[in-house]
């Protein structure tokens, strides 16, 4: 992982944050991305879920969306709601071109998304968000042909 | 004797050899004791020996249902007392009780339970 | 899309939170 991490994290790639025709903004490619390539390092402030479940209870009331936070293992949740990098802005597609993994490196926890076949210039980069299934639904709007409907 | 229980804690707690100090650094979260109460009155003490620059403590009385990932008061299920401000705190919320407590002073925690089960 | 989101920090790499003593405490004296 470490190889592979360091090998193409120093080849970062190109990406443009543009408006999308899933939801408002999203991240599409500037380069030609080959399959199982690292796209870009999901990174935000680690917290504790005990610290998630109070944050998201303070976003909903005050209106921000819960979404940007990520489970990277038992007891850490990468908060990117306030600060973080343009990962925070990959739209969820339920037939993604991607595909998020959690990689350990010296020790460290990281989130990666890497991409799960070929993709082009301006296309849109996608990952399956795996939201846990919650009775208040949020509607999908990846419009895929296989779509689920909703993102939990 | 009561000592701090070694099942019933946050899992990023340390307990000492002597189960009589706790050392964490991963958030504010809370260990119990090995003994509870279920009626009647009930009182404990403790003695503050140490309580370094920067750190706080929220002691009492909490139930077995009390969130040990949080201090002591957060939830329903805890009564604390803070050394910062002498706070009580239950359900996360802070009301005066007495000035700060630190290290040399001794403190009491009474409960009393109704007599029936 | 710093203007999108104006006190948004951008960051390298994850970053630790240190906690507050109050973290969790809705009301304080």
């Amino acid at each position: 992982d470490l190889l592979k991490f360091n090998q193409l994290k120093f080849r970062k790639k190109q990406l443009k944050f543009a408006k999308s025709g899933i939801h408002d903004w999203g991240l599409f490619a500037q380069e030609p991305i080959a399959a199982d390539e690292m796209v870009i390092e999901y990174v935000g402030q680690m917290i504790r879920p005990i610290v998630a479940d109070v944050r998201e209870a303070q976003y909903e009331a005050t209106g921000i969306g819960s979404s940007y936070l990520f489970r990277i293992d038992f007891d850490t949740i990468i908060d990117a709601t306030k600060c973080g990098n343009l990962a925070r802005f990959i739209n969820h597609s339920c037939n993604p071109n991607c595909y998020a993994k959690i990689i350990t490196i010296e020790s460290q926890k990281k989130i990666v998304i890497y991409s799960k076949q070929p993709i082009g210039v301006d296309e849109e980069i996608t990952y399956d968000y795996k939201f846990p299934l919650e009775d208040e639904k949020i509607a999908c709007l990846c419009g895929a042909p296989q779509c689920r409907g909703f993102l939990n | 004797g009561v000592l701090l229980a070694l099942h019933d804690r946050a899992p990023q707690l340390r307990v000492a050899e002597d189960r009589l100090a706790a050392t964490g650094d991963r958030g504010y979260c809370m260990l119990r004791a090995t003994h509870g109460v279920q009626r009647g009155a009930w009182y404990w003490e403790a003695s503050v020996e140490e309580l370094p620059e920067g750190a706080a403590a929220r002691l009492g009385w909490g139930r077995r249902y009390a969130n040990l990932q949080a201090p002591l008061g957060y939830d329903k299920f805890g009564y604390s007392w803070r050394s910062r401000k002498g706070t009580r705190f239950h359900e996360s919320r802070g009301k005066h009780y007495s000035a700060g407590y630190g290290e040399g002073d001794t403190l009491g925690f009474l409960i009393v339970l109704p007599a029936a089960a | 899309w710093s203007a999108f989101a104006p006190d948004f920090k951008e960051l390298d790499e994850n970053v630790e939170y240190e906690e507050r003593e109050s973290e969790f405490d809705v009301e304080d004296e």
